[in-house]
């Protein structure tokens, strides 16, 4: 993944997709 | 809310339990860090369910671990 997006947000109630959407 | 357990966690998969956790490691993070809170949180998730749980029930390590996140986010930032 890119760094510029690193790291993954975590938001109440939104599924987490950990590192893969990145 | 009642308190995770390791059952809890052991029945779900790993991407669920990681949710999971970050659903209540969530309002801690924010409570330290109102702004950042999103993005140190998505950090802890990176580390191991077990040691997460111990820092649900462990202000003082969730606090140190949100410092130290802090220092590599503005690190990565800067």
């Amino acid at each position: 993944g890119s760094s510029i997006n690193w790291p993954p947000e975590f938001h109440p109630g939104v599924p987490w997709k950990g590192l893969q959407n990145i | 809310q009642e308190p995770l357990t390791v059952s809890m966690l052991a029945s779900a998969p790993l991407q669920e339990q990681k949710h999971m956790l970050g659903e209540r490691l969530f309002p801690l993070i924010e409570a330290i860090h109102p702004t950042l809170a999103a993005k140190i949180t998505g950090m802890l998730l990176e580390i191991d369910a077990s040691e997460l749980l111990h820092m649900l029930e462990s202000p003082e390590s969730l606090g140190s671990k949100v410092d130290e996140a802090v220092a590599v986010l503005q690190a990565h930032y800067a």
